[in-house]
């Protein structure tokens, strides 16, 4: 007998699958379990690297990056680089019924979160604003993703620009510190 | 980032994901998440993936969608997330990140590399809560 239905999730975030869990119980789809379940956690910010106020880019700001995908269709709504938009995996359902697209990004995918109801609103909050400010002032901007540019990406704060070689230099390709708090 | 993957009491498989990607990126990246079978895949016919990690990485693989097609030449899913895993760290053996898979039939497993363990929560009709299950890397 298929064990079913069922729901499983990355990470400690039981909230979330406890919500996706209500809906499947309660007959709803796989879709709408997915959406409401990864939408909890967007409203919790679990673990700060799920919904606004959590991993601030170089700029301090937060945008997010969402994907659902039917697996009876194999349709697909996705949004990244999402601005000022709270609810990314919702907007990406939106993306998926609402257009024959599947990816949105940027702050055109923000205009169409915009144009399908949702509503525009900052993404900071007091303690992403303290991390950047952590990172850029007390730790120069370490880490960072820059490679082959100058002033030092190792030592120091941008704006950087490409040095100019006359051959190629390579560089070892440092990878992502990936722990509980900071994940794609 | 949450990855998520469902399937209902029609059988119907969805999986998706949600996230605010690296802290300090360069403004306008994007990782893994929400690209469709990298971040994560579902097919009706086989189950569902998702993955998570370090996505500049992963996203040059597409874990989530090599684990659905090894489910689907009859892995389970536990092998086919390790399989999934394994293609990325022959390339890159200091990549850090992890995959789970669900059949249709609701088998589950994942695996993981570059950190010691990897938990992912289960809730099904066997459970009265939902459950923390710890992999090792």
């Amino acid at each position: 007998e298929p064990n079913i239905p069922v729901v499983i999730t990355t990470w400690w975030f039981s909230n979330a699958t406890v919500k996706a869990w209500e809906v499947l119980k309660e007959g709803g789809t796989a879709l709408d379990a997915v959406e409401q379940g990864a939408s909890v956690c967007e409203v919790q910010q679990c673990d700060g690297t799920v919904g606004y106020g959590g991993s601030p880019d170089e700029n301090g700001e937060t945008t997010l990056d969402a994907l659902i995908m039917d697996g009876k269709t194999m349709n697909v709504g996705a949004v990244a680089a999402l601005r000022r938009i709270k609810s990314a995996i919702s907007v990406a359902r939106h993306v998926l019924e609402n257009t024959k697209h599947s990816f949105l990004a940027g702050e055109l995918a923000t205009q169409f979160a915009v144009q399908m109801g949702f509503k525009e609103e900052s993404l900071t909050t007091a303690q992403s604003k303290q991390l950047w400010l952590t990172w850029h002032n007390e730790n120069h901007c370490q880490p960072n993703f820059w490679l082959g540019v100058k002033p030092d990406p190792t030592k120091h704060c941008g704006p950087y620009h490409e040095i100019k070689k006359s051959f190629k230099v390579t560089q070892p390709e440092v990878h992502m510190i990936v722990d509980r708090y900071n994940h794609d | 980032t949450i990855g998520m993957v469902a399937v209902d009491s029609n059988g119907d498989v969805a999986a998706g994901t949600s996230t605010n990607g690296a802290k300090y990126k360069i403004p306008g990246r994007v990782g893994d998440s929400p690209i469709p079978g990298a971040g994560a895949y579902a097919d009706n016919e086989v189950g569902g993936a998702a993955a998570t990690g370090d996505g500049d990485i992963m996203l040059r693989f597409l874990p989530s969608f090599l684990a659905v097609e090894e489910m689907r030449r009859g892995a389970s899913p536990t092998e086919a997330a390790q399989t999934a895993v394994k293609r990325i760290a022959a390339h890159y053996p200091d990549f850090m990140g992890a995959v789970i898979a669900l059949t249709k039939t609701g088998q589950y497993g994942a695996a993981c590399h570059g950190i010691p363990t990897f938990p992912f929560v289960v809730q099904d009709k066997t459970r009265n809560v939902f459950e923390i299950i710890t992999v090792k890397c």
